[in-house]
């Protein structure tokens, strides 16, 4: 584990050109490889850093409000073992820069017979309340907080224009594009600590007594 | 009936004859005609003519005309609701919607827009801008940020270290908008809160405008030397289109002496969103308990 790119990722961000477009579309081109490269390792990064933290393991609880700290302290002291914890626990952690256009492989996932653990940190030093929204694939589902008490959750249908969105990015990267599954945008109360962390679980419910609430919607006011 | 969307403590309505946003009333009283509308900007194509010499490009920003010309949009709108959001969903044009997202106890609303590709077949530059008026009397006067810090009063054609003498009123009026832009009547502020740097300004009074795209067709002349016109391949290199964003705004509107303390919560929320973290368990093993 390395946070070298994310050094690289930062000076893009500090250039000028990279802030404001004012680059050829070459440059460009490297810019995006290289603010790509740096978000893919920070993931495993934090990842790993929340591994730690969640299985009580890590000294680095009192660093968890600095990105910059823990991924210090995990490459230069911890890497390796995070790494070896992290794996030995069969803990895969995944994240998702995409949730804005409906794209969250993880979430999406299959849940029979398992749970979708949803962990949320609050990079501000205030307690918050929020409402989180992911993207899943089926709509009869319960959330449940880290204590086992039921949230409010609602379901959505993924709009036309995500779905577009969705689409148009699977043809970029080449991925086939399976659109006979519908999706859903799962949305519940979310409360995490300063600098801290919560932890939500969504199962998929067991009857019909699903409690997510599915939305009223109504259609096509012409103007 | 025009859509509407609420939380428990305000209501956003749209009218039923254009479908675009209309008014917004508070739970306290405060109610403000808050209209919002699309439109774009002709860029200058920097002909040779010695007043329109300077091509409208990467590092410039100059309309050809200071006329915002309206989408022709046949609004669609469909509405969400349920206990913890309600959102009103927007097509304008095929290449132009947004949601207007109010969650259950949020005194805001969320814009949620997603622009492109930006047609030229035309063979005209667009500047893309939208705007949002309210009946505020702001007497030419608004507020941007600098870099996330303070805001900063800025006075339409007006400097307050020399005597400017305006000759290009769109573009002379644009300020960068790092974090928010807003206005105000002495009683109540008009925020808008946005989640990356673009430009903004208040062409008209009680009126704020951003600029959310933009595509262009020549080169500006400052050392680019490529118009900004970039693109997105699409299943192989032959197939490509221009890009498509999506972004999120929120418009607040409080009394004056509440509005700084939101602007600043608001604003640290949006740069500072909430991190997700996934991992799918196995129930019987029970690893996350």
């Amino acid at each position: 584990l390395s946070s070298d790119s994310l050094e690289e990722a930062l000076a893009v961000l500090q250039h000028h050109d990279g802030v404001s477009g004012t680059e050829q579309q070459h440059v460009a081109s490297d810019y995006t490889k290289r603010l790509f490269l740096a978000s893919v390792e920070s993931e495993s990064l934090i990842n790993a850093a929340l591994a730690q933290l969640i299985t009580g393991k890590s000294r680095l609880a009192g660093y968890v409000g600095r990105l910059q700290m823990v991924t210090n302290e995990i490459s230069n002291n911890y890497g390796h073992q995070a790494i070896k914890e992290t794996g030995s626990s069969s803990m895969n952690f995944q994240q998702c820069p995409l949730s804005n256009i409906s794209y969250c492989p993880p979430s999406e996932a299959d849940l029979t017979g398992k749970s979708l653990a949803v962990i949320a940190y609050n990079p501000l030093g205030w307690e918050r309340k929020e409402t989180v929204r992911i993207t899943v694939s089926d709509y009869k589902l319960d959330v449940f907080d880290s204590s086992g008490n039921l949230v409010p959750s609602q379901i959505i249908p993924v709009s036309q224009t995500s779905t577009k969105l969705r689409e148009r990015h699977l043809r970029s990267i080449q991925k086939p594009i399976v659109s006979d599954e519908p999706l859903f945008e799962l949305l519940f109360e979310c409360s995490t600590p300063p600098l801290g962390y919560s932890t939500y679980y969504v199962k998929p419910s067991q009857n019909d007594s699903y409690s997510a609430e599915h939305s009223l919607i109504e259609e096509n006011i012409q103007s | 009936h025009g859509a509407h969307a609420k939380s428990n403590s305000v209501q956003f309505t749209f009218s039923s004859s254009t479908g675009l946003l209309e008014r917004l009333k508070r739970k306290d009283g405060v109610e403000v005609s808050l209209e919002q509308s699309f439109c774009w900007y002709n860029a200058s194509d920097g002909n040779t003519e010695e007043t329109r010499g300077q091509a409208s490009g990467a590092y410039v920003f100059r309309p050809n005309t200071s006329s915002c010309f309206a989408l022709g949009y046949n609004v669609t709108t469909s509405s969400v609701k349920g206990s913890l959001v309600e959102e009103v969903h927007q097509q304008l044009t095929s290449w132009v919607s947004q949601v207007v997202r109010v969650f259950k106890d949020s005194e805001n609303a969320e814009v949620e827009f997603t622009v492109g590709p930006i047609p030229f077949e035309d063979q005209l530059g667009k500047e893309i801008v939208t705007k949002l008026s309210t009946d505020l009397e702001s007497n030419g006067v608004f507020y941007t940020d600098s870099n996330g810090r303070d805001f900063i009063k800025r006075v339409r054609d007006y400097r307050s270290d020399w005597e400017l003498e305006v000759h290009e009123e769109i573009a002379g009026n644009y300020y960068p908008v790092n974090s928010g832009i807003f206005l105000s009547d002495n009683s109540t502020d008009f925020s808008i809160l946005v989640d990356r740097s673009i430009g903004g300004s208040s062409i008209s009074d009680g009126e704020l405008e951003l600029m959310v795209h933009r595509r262009l067709l020549h080169d500006d002349g400052k050392g680019v030397a490529e118009a900004l016109n970039e693109t997105t391949c699409l299943d192989d290199s032959s197939t490509c289109e221009g890009l498509v964003v999506r972004g999120t705004f929120l418009i607040d509107v409080r009394p004056v002496n509440e509005s700084a303390f939101w602007r600043r919560n608001l604003i640290q929320r949006k740069l500072f969103p909430l991190q997700l973290v996934f991992s799918v368990v196995n129930d019987e093993d029970g690893q996350f308990n």
